[in-house]
């Protein structure tokens, strides 16, 4: 059985809300080490991979391995009745039908109990290769989404360049053309508001901005925000939080 | 103009 209790519901919230318009269902793999989640969204563009360990649980217990087949619409309006300070623990038996959600606030003065009703999914798992990858940027979460969401106004892709000098995105459409450029900076009283770029060869790769502006609804989960990319192979875009990760990967766009 | 290539692509099932 699984049985795994969460010091604050806002964890599970903000990562539902980070996920579920590029997933319908998944399978919330369980297993001693944690609760994991891969997915591809529907056009097998990009692809979510989550990791909420067994530590940022307490307690947890999880007997034997399970996969929990979930719709992810319906998980996140259970976790409306959820209060963000509120405590969760996830219930699941042997070979479930169901799983059990209970949210206490945090004085204990009210117990919320929901059953939701779990789904068989036949669900492939891709292997992803261990990268080194190129172009390591790290910067305020805050301000990759404010790139995003402003050249999207241009153009429906980014051409993501990451060199010396710094990294340059770059939207051209028909209204005009646009273009950020962030060097690296150092702000040792706030680490998380730094942009830091280490490079082992100059990348240039281009993205659909839809998915990039979607990846960034995790931007309430972490402070920073990693880019990862080489030339030629999917970005992986990383926020990590306490206890776990939320990834994404996008496949490039190619030129024709 | 480019295109839009898929992750299977790159990443092969397990």
């Amino acid at each position: 059985m699984l049985e795994a209790r969460l010091a604050q519901a806002a964890v599970l919230k903000k990562t539902l809300d980070a996920i579920k318009e590029l997933v319908t269902d998944a399978n919330f793999d369980c297993s001693d080490g944690g609760i994991s989640l891969q997915a591809m969204d529907n056009s097998h563009v990009a692809l979510v991979s989550l990791l909420l360990r067994a530590d940022g649980f307490e307690p947890y217990r999880c007997d034997r391995n399970l996969a929990l087949g979930i719709n992810l619409n319906s998980l996140s309006k259970v976790l409306r009745s959820a209060q963000n300070e509120d405590i969760i623990t996830l219930k699941a038996a042997d070979d479930p039908d169901n799983l059990s959600l209970t949210f206490e606030s945090q004085n204990q003065d009210r117990i919320s109990e929901y059953e939701m009703k779990l789904m068989d999914i036949d669900q492939e798992h891709l292997g992803i290769p261990e990268t080194a990858y190129a172009a390591v940027i790290t910067m305020p979460a805050a301000e990759f989404q404010r790139i995003c969401r402003d050249l999207s106004g241009i153009s429906e892709s980014v051409t993501i360049d990451a060199s010396k000098d710094g990294v340059k995105f770059a939207s051209a459409g028909d209204i005009g053309n646009g273009s950020v450029t962030l060097k690296q900076t150092h702000n040792p009283e706030e680490p998380a508001l730094s942009t830091s770029i280490e490079l082992s060869e100059s990348v240039t790769l281009t993205f659909s901005l839809k998915y990039l502006v979607n990846f960034t609804k995790a931007t309430p989960l972490a402070g920073a925000v990693t880019l990862q990319m080489s030339n030629d192979v999917p970005l992986l875009v990383e926020y990590k939080m306490e206890g776990g990760y939320l990834r994404y990967y996008l496949a490039p766009k190619i030129q024709d | 103009g480019s295109q839009q290539r898929a992750l299977d692509f790159f990443f092969k099932p397990k």
